[in-house]
Order: C-alpha cells, then structure tokens, then sequence
C-alpha cells in the first residue's frame, strides 16, 4: 500500500 | 517550505486578520458576503480534520489553528455579534449550486476513495468557488469598501503564490498535485477581473471599485 504522504500544505 | 509558499500563506493569514479586524472594529459587516465566509469555514473544517491524525510541524498546526479559529470568529461577528449590520437583501448568491456540484466532484475525482482524502478533495474544490457569493455581491451593490478590496487582494494573492509554489516544488522536488493545481488555477482567474479593477482603480486612488 503506498505510504500516505501526509498533506504538508495549508 | 519556500518562499512563495510562505508569502502566499502570510498573505491569506492577512486577508483574513484584515477582514476579521475590520468587522471588529467597525462594528460592522457591511458589504461582506457572509454566504463566502461560512463557505471558508468549511473549507477549513473538511480540510484541516489531519489535525487530529497526523502532526505535520509547529508552523503547520499553529497556521490551521489560526484559520480555523479566525474563520469561526467572522462567521459569529457576521451572524450572532453585529447580525444587524449584516446585508442579507445583497447576499443572495445560491450557495447550494456550488456546495451540491462540488460534493459531487469530490467523489468522483480524487486520490484516494477514502473519508479524510474525499473531505480535503472537497475543500480544495470548494475553496476555489468560495469567494463567489462575495464577488457576486460586490457586483451587486455596485461598489465595494477600500479594506474589502484589499481583503480580496490578499485573499487571491495567495493562491497564486501557491501555484508558483507548485511550479517550483515540481521543478524541485519532483511533487505536484493535479486536483490542487487545477483547483488553484480556477481559484486564481476567478479573481483576475477583480485584479484589473484593484490595480486600476487603485491608482486613481477611488476609494471604491465598481465591477462591471
């Protein structure tokens, strides 16, 4: 499963 | 983080401390669509909910935190504290046309089916049509006060930065978002006409703009 990139944006 | 990034996010804190202030100290939401500012609000709520699951940095959890917080604070001031200033006869924009569709789109078009990925996909979406019932009103009334214009400059300077963002992470760092660039597009060229008024009407230093 691809790792969740977490969202760094605003 | 780089630089357009970064002035493309103190640019939309600014936006919304001009606003937030201006209400507060006018004691008075004249002129501000309040449909546009609930819509911001939700944007905020459906996608800053990786609050709670995930921990990004300080900048990031104390930014969302601030817009969350400021986007609340406007929508009391406009509805609870000075509801008697508010110009709901100008306010008019059907908000349902934009939340239904983009509901709709959220589900259809996004990067992952699941619950917190639809939610973002739907704030983005939703961000970029957000200032419509503002820009609708302000056509309306036929004018609008100098701190609203500068409010919606900064408000629509800042997706565009991001978008120069998004030019140089690609470049960079090999990273891009299609639903947020698409989105950020859209969102962007909705205020061009709205630019040409600011820097023009700007210059002849009248303090009102009158939209086509």
């Amino acid at each position: 499963l691809e790792e969740d990139k977490p969202k760094d944006e605003l | 983080m780089n630089i357009f990034r970064l002035t493309g996010d103190l640019s939309h804190l600014a936006a919304i401390i001009i606003l937030l202030l201006k209400i507060w100290k006018t004691r008075s939401c004249a002129g501000i669509s309040g449909k546009s500012q609930v819509l911001f609000a939700l944007v905020f709520t459906t996608r800053y909910l990786d609050l709670l699951t995930s921990f990004i940095s300080l900048y990031n959890t104390t930014m969302k935190i601030i817009y969350i917080g400021c986007a609340y604070a406007t929508v009391y001031l406009i509805y609870m504290k000075f509801k008697a200033t508010y110009d709901g006869n100008h306010d008019t924009f059907r908000v349902e046309f934009l939340v239904v569709p983009v509901g709709g789109l959220a589900f259809l078009v996004n990067h992952d089916f699941s619950p917190l990925e639809i939610l973002w996909t739907f704030s983005i979406y939703l961000e970029s049509v957000a200032i419509l019932p503002q820009l609708f009103m302000i056509s309306k009334t036929g004018e609008a006060e100098t701190i609203t214009t500068h409010y919606l400059f900064f408000l629509g300077l800042y997706r565009a930065l991001y978008l120069i963002n998004w030019i140089w992470r690609f470049y960079f760092e090999g990273f891009f978002d299609m639903i947020a660039i698409v989105a950020g597009v859209v969102q962007t060229i909705l205020y061009c006409d709205f630019f040409y008024l600011y820097v023009t009407k700007g210059e002849s230093g009248s303090n009102k703009i009158n939209p086509a």
